[in-house]
């Protein structure tokens, strides 16, 4: 639930009916300790505590709940709104295949999202073909198509000797001759900061056109996951998130640092290392876990 | 924070704002602060390139002046066990840090103990023969504990000098994983005198404040002796080495700048710090 020193507050602001714009500081202070202990950019949350102070100041008591109370109500609310809706579903083209690329930071978890995404649109009837673009981390070509045999999905390689570009666009040759009607591109993990390697991206992008580009990140990043997704998304656009490592213990602060500074939807949670796990994100559970 | 005419709130302000923003955590940063703010009072610092100084030496102490070198056994083989949360960049580690122990003579073996996850032990394999060590592997999903009697078994009978197991990325938050954990050390501690000298905890230097969580659960489950921080060539500037090495005590003993077999260093507390404000 709440930290204790956020429940201290309220309780000492119980027998209130009216809160003064002091005692609204006073649990907005708290408020802020709580957001940024859970990992939500230091600026994101300056901006969130000002347009929560606007509405809070003044708060009558209503219905069973105290003042305080409602301030919370509205901090939750607020964060809920800003995660945004449930988007959980991949944007299937009009005239197949549907091609989504997933990029990240290293260690993110995009090789296992992908499996994972992959898994989940043949269960929904789709013929999803992966394809194996990482072709610098040893053994990650091997790493797919391992997934891949255990799913009973195919994987499109060229061997860690091609050029990312040039199997992207051989693996949605090969999806279109061989009726595969969603192409999922694993690609390198790699910094944002890496001008090369980005640069990559935007020619696989520039070859292929993917209806989807799927940012995986970690729950449990900390202040960085505002410029990681900044980047990403001012040099591709990204079309959606994925949040890995959910089955943890971290609060997913992050989650609403990108949503903020990109305005992306967090389409899917990864909640845990097998093939099934993973869940359409919810933005009202990751409001509150965010609060703590 | 540099080239400021005078110590106000302002000054403070943004020292808060960098320290957060750097991952150091709320109350780390409150409680340097608070020790600032005390010293200027007291007249002790009436500048802000002196109150940078302080702030500086202030965060040097937290994050441990001095960097120690890793443990070796008296005699025969020294073990060094790594461990972490998924992804942090452990097996990429043990390959960079077979290459270290190579590179002055020494008989190095690696152990595959993630026997998990897929084509993990293809990958370890790959960077044993890029460091020119031994490997040791079973097959995908036998026990490792069982892989870690193998190799303790020929690290002693061919008089290796380091064996550094890789193990399979786990949250701290899952008892039966970390339970795996407890035995891959107590049967390498059984195999070889006084194994594991080492336990090394590999964090994402892009981790927020769960890496106190986990270095706290990594402690409780194998004993830390010390950390790696990888990924620092990224923009995060891994605060979170100072909040574990504040509330834990381990210290950083590695850092990892990229991917290749050279990038990782012996941890230089005072360029870790200097990197804070640059
Ligand atoms: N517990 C947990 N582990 C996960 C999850 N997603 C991925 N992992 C694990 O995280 C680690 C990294 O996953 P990968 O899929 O290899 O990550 P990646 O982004 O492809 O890594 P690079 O290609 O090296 O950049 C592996 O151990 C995965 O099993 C998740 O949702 N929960
Ligand atoms: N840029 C950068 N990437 C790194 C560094 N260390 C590791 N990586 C990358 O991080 C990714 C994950 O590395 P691994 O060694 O597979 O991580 P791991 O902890 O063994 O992962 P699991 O076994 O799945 O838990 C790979 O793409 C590595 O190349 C580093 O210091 N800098
Ligand atoms: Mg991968
Ligand atoms: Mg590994």
């Amino acid at each position: 639930g709440l930290s204790e020193k956020l429940q201290e507050v309220l309780r000492k602001l119980r027998s209130k009916g009216k809160l003064t714009e002091k005692d609204v500081d006073e649990i907005l202070r708290e408020v802020r300790v709580a957001l940024l202990e859970a990992d939500v950019n230091f600026r994101v949350v300056r901006e969130f505590i000002q347009s929560i102070r606007e509405k809070a100041v003044g708060q009558e008591v209503l219905g069973s709940l105290t003042p305080g109370q409602q301030v919370i109500k509205i901090v939750h609310s607020e964060l809920t709104r800003l995660m945004g809706g449930v988007q959980s579903k991949i944007a299937i083209a009009s005239r197949p295949p549907t091609i989504v690329m997933l990029v990240g930071l290293q260690g993110a978890g995009k090789t296992t999202a992908c499996a994972k995404l992959a898994g989940s649109l043949k269960k929904q009837g789709h013929s999803p073909l992966m394809v194996a673009a990482d072709v610098y981390r040893p053994a990650a070509i091997r790493q797919l198509e391992v997934l891949g045999e255990t799913l009973d999905i195919p994987v499109f390689s060229m061997g860690a000797d091609q050029n990312p570009v040039d199997i992207a666009k051989g693996a949605v040759s090969s999806a279109m001759s061989k009726g595969r009607d969603v192409v999922l591109i694993d690609t390198a993990g790699r910094l944002h900061i890496d001008e090369e390697l980005m640069a990559e991206l935007e020619a696989i992008k520039a070859a292929v056109s993917p209806h989807e580009i799927l940012l995986v990140a970690d729950a449990m990043t900390g202040q960085d996951a505002v410029n990681v997704a900044k980047a990403f998304n001012e040099r591709l656009g990204i079309t959606g998130v994925v949040l890995t490592k959910l089955d943890g213990d971290a609060r997913g602060g992050a989650a609403l640092s990108i949503r903020s500074v990109t305005g992306c939807p967090v389409k899917f949670a990864g909640v845990g290392e097998k093939l099934d796990a993973l869940e359409p994100f919810h933005p009202e559970r990751m409001a509150s876990r965010i609060l703590g | 924070v540099r080239g400021r005419a005078k110590i106000d709130d302002d000054l403070l302000d943004d020292i808060e704002e960098l320290l957060i923003e750097s991952d150091l955590g709320v109350s780390v940063a409150t409680e340097v602060i608070e020790n600032l703010k005390k010293k200027v009072a007291e007249g002790r610092v009436t500048s802000p390139d002196a109150v940078m100084g302080l702030l500086k030496e202030e965060l040097l102490a937290l994050v441990g002046e001095e960097g120690e070198s890793i443990r070796a056994a008296a005699g025969g083989t020294t073990v060094i066990m790594v461990v972490g949360v998924n992804g942090t960049g452990k097996t990429t580690t043990v390959g960079k840090l077979a290459a270290l122990l190579r590179a002055s003579g020494n008989r190095v073996m690696v152990a595959a103990a993630d026997t998990f996850r897929a084509a993990a032990i293809e990958q370890l394999e790959v960077w044993a023969r890029r460091a020119g060590a031994e490997f040791i592997s079973q097959q995908q999903g036998s026990d490792p504990a069982a892989v870690v009697y193998d190799a303790a078994a020929a690290a002693r009978s061919r008089k290796v000098d380091y064996l550094l197991i890789d193990t399979a990325g786990r949250l701290h938050t899952k008892s039966n994983l970390m339970e795996e954990l407890k035995k891959i050390r107590r049967v390498v501690g059984r195999e070889l005198e006084g194994a594991p000298h080492e336990v090394l905890l590999v964090v994402d230097a892009t981790t927020g404040q769960n890496g106190v969580a986990q270095a706290s659960r990594f402690k409780d489950a194998v004993d830390v002796t010390g950390l790696v921080l990888t990924k620092l060539d990224g923009t995060a500037k891994g605060g979170i080495a100072i909040s574990i090495r504040k509330e834990l005590g381990i210290p950083v003993r590695f850092i990892g700048v990229g991917e290749a077999v050279e990038d990782l260093r012996e941890f230089n507390p005072r360029l870790f710090i200097d990197a804070l404000f640059s």
